[in-house]
This record gives structure tokens, C-alpha cells and sequence, in this order.
């Protein structure tokens, strides 16, 4: 069925890696077919799942540079999902994207012919609101937003929000946030039940049940390029992202 | 004398606006004069300092465009340095500076006429190695590169590392790394302590001996507008960016 789902927030350090990597894992544990796109030049996701960014044959910057296709991007991974990978070289693609026609459909073209292999397609973003993510906005067709429950992450939400409005007017009116997601959550601190009260207020069912934990095992698992899945399934970080899979999935599958 | 820092680091949620802010007041705590520059579309370091960023008459933005001088765009702000403020707009900046020549100079250009009204400038910069941070670079004499103790974040080091000697080796010879400051550090993590370790091994005195330990304090402060000195001055937060502030002074005022 391919669903597209980009996993998106221009603030840094929220937890959209750790939550693509892991999300991706989970959904293969429910035997669901799945490809997740690093779309940031740091190449976190593809770090984090144990493929080496610096040894790409191909990466997402070929695809959408139309040097290579798809197919020949994709690798299977050890935990069991494809991925197209991302390193340095996508920051050429920052710039290079600005021209030319149909820059805001490059990604969307090139998923066009292998979506349908996959039940979920996640896309990794980097922190900006740049061509980058405007790309995978206009690809997809939801997004999940993590959300750390501090004030900066709170104060950003409006202009991710912006953005998705901007999109969804003219370039994918179907596009629609499939949910919030509130990670790194430490329900000892004041701060973050009021950020995740606030959240809860004013979005409601979009606010996933499921909520991340603080937990270091999330932290530890890509200096080994694993999942949390495969490296600690015991884990409280394990456990809440199976957890998370099988709320997307009723959401996904109930429409 | 005008010393000009980037806070840099393209990982995100590492602490760069949060050093940004904390360590301009803790400047002027020593009666040094200040100036911050906000150079991240979100406008994190401009609302951390109680300026209403939706409500900027002239921002960097403005600034780098040569629509408006730094004179008439600086903020006195209530703890005490002066700010040039970012809002959305500064988006639009990473694409107008890919055109035009000395584009990488903008930023040096429009201090170069303040700059010795100052002791410190310091650079708030984005979670990006785009136009924007390379403006920064090169209108700096140092670096600071706040450090999560997590593997992405060690990880990403090296594409900072090769994009400073890149701008050292033909935009800005004079450019040198101040330090590498630990963040956010929870001494009760052994992965914390892991890199930690590989950091003091391989950068030796270039790590600041300072660490900002995790702190609520920290994460609030902002929510008022205000950096934590002002919101809670016996905090660990407080105390530690007080101290970070006499170990940079000591080797800005050593040389
Ligand atoms: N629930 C969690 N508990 C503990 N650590 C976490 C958790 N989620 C993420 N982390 C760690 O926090 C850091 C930031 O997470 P991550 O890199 O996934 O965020 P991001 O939004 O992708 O960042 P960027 O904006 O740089 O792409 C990483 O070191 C990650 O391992
Ligand atoms: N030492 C600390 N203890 C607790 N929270 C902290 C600490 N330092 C920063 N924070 C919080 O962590 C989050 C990330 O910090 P901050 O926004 O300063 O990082 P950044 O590197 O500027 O992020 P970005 O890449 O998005 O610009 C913020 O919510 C901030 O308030
Ligand atoms: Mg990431
Ligand atoms: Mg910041």
C-alpha cells in the first residue's frame, strides 16, 4: 500500500533519527515491509543502521540527481528494512534542488515506481525547513512530528506547522499529520508535563498515546549501528517504539 | 577588541543557543561588552533573550542583505548584551547568499564597522554546514563547538572539523577552534563518560575543563525569556556557564 510517511521537525536534536531508525525496525518485527530514505546530509539513519555512509555506491543525492535509480540505491539492511542512504554529498543537493523544474517533486518521482513494494516508506529529514524536507513533505503522505517537551521544540511547532499548511494548499493537498510524537520524555520534570499538557490540549487524538522515554539504551544503540530492537529488546526505548509501530499501524490501517 | 565566536555544530539540540545566551550573560556578568548575533532562521537565541522575534523591525536577515545597517538593527536586551535578532526570513537568506560575490563575507562586512565596540561577539548558529554558518566562520576568529556526549554528535565531528580547515585554508587563515565544550553532560551515563574520554584523548586542552551538566534550570530559563543567570543564579546551570565564561576569558586574555 505504500504509505509515505515523513518523520519531520526543523528544531535539532528531537529525537527524528532516533525515532525513524526505530520505528523502521518495529514495523519489520510486525512483518511489515518497509524503506526508510535518509534525507540528511549527516547520514545519522544510515549510521544508525549499521550501513557505512562513507562506502555508498549510491546514495539518495544520486537518485535525486537522477544519476542513479532507485533500485540500485537500495540496500537491504541487517535489521531487516531497506534503506537509501545519506552522506555529505546531499548538501550539494541543498543548493543544486533550487533550480529546475519540478524541484519540489524530485523526491516524489523518484519513490513513484518502488513505493508500491513497500507497506511504509519512512523518510528521515534533516533539521530545516529547507528544499529537503520541502521534498519529503511533498512526497508523503503523512508526517509524524517528534516532539521533545521543552520550550524551543514548543515555540518551533508553529512554523513546522506553516509549512505543512503551505504544502497541503497547493503542492499535496492530501498531505496530513498522522501525529505528534513526544520523545526524550522524562515525567519527573515540571517542564515537560506542562509542554505535554500544552501539546494534548491543542492537538488532541494527534498526540500519539505512546509516549518515548528517556531511556540511555536509545542512546547506546547507534554507536553499535543497531536498532534499539536488535541491540537491548528488553528496553524501555524498545519496548515504546513496538508500542508506537502498533498505534501507526491501527491509525494506518483503519482509515 | 572585539573577538568574534561562532557557536557552531550542525548536530542538532546540542546546546548551541543555549551557550549562546548563557555565556553572552555570563560576559557581561564580568562587565565585558557584548553583542550576540542570532543566525538561525528559528530565532531560538532571540526569544531566549526575551525578544519577541515575530516583532523584529530589523533583523540579520535585513542585515546580510544590505537593507539595513547593524547600527539601526541592534537590541539592547534586558540582561545586558546587545542582539541582532532572526526570524523566518533568514531562510530565504540561505538561498539569496549562494548568489553574488564575497558571498561567503556578508557577515564579516556588516561587523567589521562594531565589532571594536565590544569585547565578545558571539554567533548563534544554525544546525547546518549551509551558507549561513560558513558566513560565520568566516567572519570569526574562534570556535566554540558545544558537544553532547552521544555518538551522533561525535560522530558528526569530523564534517565540522574538515569544513573549519577547509574555510582556514583559504577564506579565513586566522580561524582557530577556542574548544570543545561537553554538554548536557549526566555524569551517571557510562556512554557519557565513554565519550567524553575520546574527546579529552584526542583534543587534549582544546576540551574545555568547564562541563554544562544536565540541568532543569537550563530548559526553563528560556520559556521567561530570559537566560538562567537572571532565572535562577544558584542553579548548576548558572554556575557552570559563570564558569565557562572565566576559562574563555582566561585564554581570550592570555594570548
Ligand atoms: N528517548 C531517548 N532517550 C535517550 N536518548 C535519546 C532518545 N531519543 C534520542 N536520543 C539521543 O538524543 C540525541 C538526539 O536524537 P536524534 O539524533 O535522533 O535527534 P534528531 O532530531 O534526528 O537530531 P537532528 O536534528 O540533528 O537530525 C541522539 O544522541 C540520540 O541517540
Ligand atoms: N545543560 C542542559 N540541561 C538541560 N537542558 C538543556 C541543557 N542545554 C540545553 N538544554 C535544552 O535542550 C534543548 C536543546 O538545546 P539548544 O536548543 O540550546 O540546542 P541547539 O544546538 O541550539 O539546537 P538547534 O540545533 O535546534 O539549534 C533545549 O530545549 C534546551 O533548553
Ligand atoms: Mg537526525
Ligand atoms: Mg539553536
Amino acid at each position: 500500500m505504500g504509505q509515505v510517511i515523513s518523520v519531520t521537525n526543523q528544531k535539532g536534536g528531537v529525537g527524528k533519527t532516533t525515532t525513524s531508525v526505530n520505528l523502521a525496525a518495529s514495523l519489520v518485527a510486525t512483518k511489515r515491509k518497509v524503506l526508510m530514505i535518509d534525507l540528511d546530509p549527516q547520514g545519522n539513519a544510515t549510521m544508525g543502521s549499521g550501513v557505512n555512509k562513507h562506502e555508498l555506491e549510491a546514495s539518495i543525492y544520486d537518485v535525486l540527481m537522477d544519476r542513479m535509480p532507485v533500485a540500485e540505491a537500495l540496500i537491504h539492511t541487517e535489521p531487516g528494512y531497506d534503506l537509501i542512504g545519506a552522506n555529505a554529498d546531499l548538501t550539494a543537493a541543498e543548493v543544486e534542488l533550487l533550480d529546475g523544474d519540478q524541484k519540489e517533486q524530485r523526491l516524489k518521482s523518484a519513490l513513484a515506481g518502488v513505493r508500491s513494494q513497500y507497506d511504509y516508506v519512512l523518510i528521515d529529514c534533516p533539521p530545516s525547513l529547507n528544499m529537503l524536507t520541502v521534498n519529503a513533505l511533498v512526497a508523503s503522505d503523512s508526517v509524524i512530528i517528534p516532539m521533545q517537551c521543552e520550550y524551543y521544540a514548543l515555540e518551533g511547532l508553529s512554523a513546522l506547522l506553516n509549512t505543512i499548511e503551505k504544502i497541503q494548499s497547493v503542492l499535496n493537498p492530501n498531505l496530513e499529520i498522522d501525529g505528534l510524537l513526544r520523545t526524550m520524555y522524562d515525567p519527573r520534570i515540571a517542564l515537560a508535563n506542562q509542554v505535554s499538557s500544552q501539546l494534548t490540549e491543542h492537538f488532541g487524538d494527534k498526540v500519539y498515546r505512546t509516549i518515548i522515554p528517556r531511556n540511555v539504551r536509545l542512546a547506546e544503540a547507534p554507536s553499535h549501528g543497531l536498532p534499539v530492537l536488535e541491540y537491548d529488546r528488553r528496553s524501555r526505548g524498545a519496548v515504546s517504539y513496538l508500542a508506537l509501530a502498533g498505534e501507526l499501524i491501527r491509525r494506518a490501517e483503519q482509515k
